[in-house]
This record gives C-alpha cells, structure tokens and sequence, in this order.
C-alpha cells in the first residue's frame, strides 16, 4: 500500500480540495484507495457526504484498542472508501506523546490497512505538531498545495530543511501551485521565483476558479459530476503527474 | 488587560492579516498593545519583520520557568510590542496537557503581562487543539475571520455551540467577513444566508483585494504605509466596529 499525504502547515491553501478529487481518481484509475480525513473538522467528510463513526476514538486508536478498518465506510464512489474525520482526532498529539515511538504512531495505525488497500490518502489538517511529523514519517509522498505568496516559498524552505535534516531520503516531495490567480503580478512574481528555487514544483498549477470552489456546495468530487469541465481536466493532469512521480 | 483573539480552526482565512492590522490600530489609538504570535509557523513575527526569540520555549513558558515579559520585543511602530512566534510552540498541546488545569495555562501566563499592557492580542494557528480551548478560556472577545464559504457556516454554529454549552456566557464572539468577492454569487449567497442565522455578524467586510495580499510582501501593517489607502479604512472601519462591541 502506498501511503500519500496531501498537506501544508499553512491552513487554507486546497488541501482538502486536492486530496478528495485525486482520491476519486486515484480510485477511477484502478487502485484500491481509501480517504483518511485527519482533521477534526471533517472538511473532506463533509465533502463526501460521509459521517463521524460512533466508534472511532483518538485515544483508542493510538493504543491499539481499536483498528481502523473497523472504522472504514464506503462512499458514493466505486473503489473509495473513507476513514471519516472525528472530533476526538484533535486530542492526537496528546495521545501520541503518551507512548512509545510517538512519531511513528500513524504508520503503525494504518498498516492494519495493507492487505485491503493498494492507496491510502492522507487530508491532514493545517498547523505544525506531533501528527505532522507523524505523517511525514508514515507517507511514501506528501503533496504539498502551495499558494504563490511570499510566505509558501518560506514554507518550503523550512519543509525541504526539515527532511534533508531528518534524513528522509526516501519521502518525495510533490509541491504544486494552487489558488492560481495569473492576473495578479504577486502571483506571477513569485511563480517564477519559486520555480527556479524548486525545480521538482510540479508543471499542473490549479487555478483560482469559482467553479472549483463550488465543489464544497455540490459536495462531490468535480470529476465525478463534472467530468469533460477545465476544472477536471486540471485535477487529471495533476493525478497524472503525481502518479508518474510516485513509479520513478 | 483585554486579551484578544484572532482564531479560526479553519485555515488561510487572514487571521494574521487580520490580527497584524488590528493591533497596529489599537496601539494607535492609544493602547498599550502587545501582539502575541501562537502559530509555529510566525507569520504574524515575520510580516512584522520579528525574529525568534533564543530563550522561548514552550515547556519552560507553561512550567513557569519562563515569563513573557522577558520575551517581549518592541516593533517599528509607537506602542506595539510582539512576543515573537517559536517553533517550541508546536508543543504546546502535549506541555499543558502535563500539568494541572491543562485549560488554562494560557490565561495564567498572560496574567504576567497585566501591569504592563491594555490589550493582548492573540493571532492564533490554525486546527482544533487544546491551544484553542485555552484560547477560549483566556479572552475576553474572539475574532472570527470567516470566509463565505458554506463550511463556514457550519463552523460558526460548532463554535456558538461550543461556547454555549460550555458556559462561557461573558466571551464575546465577533465574527466577520473576510475575503468577499461580491461579483461571486456563492458569496452573495452565503453572507445573506449566514447573516440571518447569526445577526451579531460585525457590519464590515473585508474584500478579496491584492493590496491586501501584497500586505505579506511590504512587511508591514497597512496602515502603516498606505494610511489612506482604501484598504487601510477597511481596516479601521472593523477596529471602529470592535472597539465597540468591547464597550458593551
Ligand atoms: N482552486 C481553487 N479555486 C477556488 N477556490 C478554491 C480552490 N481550492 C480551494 N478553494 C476554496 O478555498 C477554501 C480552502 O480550501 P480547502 O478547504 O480545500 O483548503 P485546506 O488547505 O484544506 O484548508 P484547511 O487548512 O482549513 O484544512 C475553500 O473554501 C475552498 O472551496
Ligand atoms: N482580504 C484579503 N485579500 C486578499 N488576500 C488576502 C486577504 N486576507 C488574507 N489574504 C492572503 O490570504 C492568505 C492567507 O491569509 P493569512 O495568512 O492572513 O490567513 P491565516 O488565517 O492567518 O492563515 P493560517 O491559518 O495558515 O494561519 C495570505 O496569502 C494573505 O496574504
Ligand atoms: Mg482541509
Ligand atoms: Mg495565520
């Protein structure tokens, strides 16, 4: 199973966005795939309609007690399955911190999900903690939605830092631009900076556009309502590229 | 002291922008003002050109061991010092979940900060954690930047309800529009729909302007450098707004 994490310290940039219409098509493409949305807001459960399970618990999970696919629904979706968010997922850090190995907690949840599962796609909630560094060393890529401000370029300097320091030589990096406004010269400026800065920005840039931000009204995946639309060609090409990167 | 908030759980929705105008206002119009950076990340430290400061740390500020004072920085501007962001902060769920009354360890450590300032203000991260539940208990009035977005409807009724079955009943919750595009008719929509279910929603709104945005570039608060700026009364139409709402 491989384990891809779609996320950025920073709030507010499509993560949730991104990590429902690739899981859509992560799954449209043959693989097997579940959604574990790990924000206990629940942004991406909400997209897919999905709802907390009475069963899931922070506290259990960490320990053990509890597995998470017994946690596991089905959605609207044939090959996608998800892992809804809970409220109790914002005490992680302090279960994590209460035992042994507490950076390794999450991968150690999610290979209760190996036999049944050829993806596992992370929506991780915005902020810097324990779950976050969790995640980085659970996942085989991190996708990362940066938008063309000043403070992204910051952003990834301090992630590429982090996983040069830690050693991680094997987790591939997947920064992409989103919320793309190429009318603005901001955006055009740092664009290009950031581009020379970090060669391995992936070509896809998601653009700022209405019709995909009503995608939180239809809650759906645009492909799947949507499917010959600009907005779900976009998401293809940006599945496509990361599946290209994820077999080198 | 008046503490006040800039929270969100939901992510890139311009707390930062939001909490760095507001206390340039508020020093402006005579307060002694104190901005306190709680997000890792330093947003907040780096657009007021802040750095680090070598003796923060999260375990010695909730041990006691550490007062803010001693970490407290003057700005470039007349009566607004910052308590710069750290990296230690990612900690401070696990460190107050150490020690007793794990709720309201920030309220305690501000209490050093009384004799020397009238207002603290707090630019808060981003997500659900026992840092914004001590958010919560510390201050006096919680500012809500809210984009209008159908998710942010949902979030404001988890936070009224939130507050009300805690009990909080002398919080104030002063929730406003940020990052309006009129032209949007999803926007249109969801501001009358969010204006009839909460009426206490503050008459200002902020639009969607580069100006704004440009903000993270010139390093500055705006009206700082462009004091008559269309932007800039924007700003001090909202503080107009929250100055009153603290009167009451
Ligand atoms: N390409 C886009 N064009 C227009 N709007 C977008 C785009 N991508 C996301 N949005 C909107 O921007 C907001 C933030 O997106 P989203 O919730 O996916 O970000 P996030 O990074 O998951 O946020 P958080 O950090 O709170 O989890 C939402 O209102 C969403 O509808
Ligand atoms: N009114 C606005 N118009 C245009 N851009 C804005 C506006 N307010 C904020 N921004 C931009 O949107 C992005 C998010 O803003 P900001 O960093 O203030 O949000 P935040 O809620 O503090 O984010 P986080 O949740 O990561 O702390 C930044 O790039 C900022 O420049
Ligand atoms: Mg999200
Ligand atoms: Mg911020």
């Amino acid at each position: 199973m491989e384990i891809i994490a779609v996320s950025n310290i920073k709030g507010g940039v499509g993560k949730t966005t991104t990590a429902v219409n690739l899981a859509y098509l992560a799954a449209a493409s043959g693989r097997a795939t579940v959604l574990w949305d790990l924000d206990p807001q629940g942004a991406a459960t909400y997209t897919l309609r999905g709802a907390p399970n009475e069963r899931a618990s922070a506290r259990k999970l960490v320990s053990g007690k509890r597995e998470l696919p017994e946690l596991v629904a089905p959605t609207d979706y044939a090959g996608l399955d998800l892992l809804p968010a809970d409220f109790s997922y914002r005490q992680f850090d302090v279960r994590m911190s209460e035992r042994k190995h507490p950076t390794e907690r999450l991968l150690r949840m999610s290979r209760s999900l190996n036999q049944d599962y050829d993806c596992l796609l992370l929506d991780c909630p915005p902020g810097m903690s324990l779950l976050s560094e969790n995640v980085l060393r659970a996942a085989d890529a991190v996708i990362v939605p940066t938008l063309p401000t000043p403070l992204s370029l910051r952003m990834l300097e301090q992630l590429f830092d982090l996983v040069a320091q830690a050693g991680w030589s094997d987790l591939r990096l997947l920064p992409f631009f989103s919320m793309v406004d190429r009318r603005k010269s901001l955006h055009e400026e740092v664009i290009a900076a950031t581009r020379q800065r970090f060669p391995m920005m992936l070509a896809t840039e998601v653009p700022y556009w209405s019709e995909i931000e009503r995608m939180a009204v239809r809650r759906a995946p645009i492909p799947a309502y949507a499917p010959r639309s600009p907005a779900a060609l976009v998401y293809s090409n940006l599945w496509s590229e990361v599946a290209v990167r994820l077999r080198q």
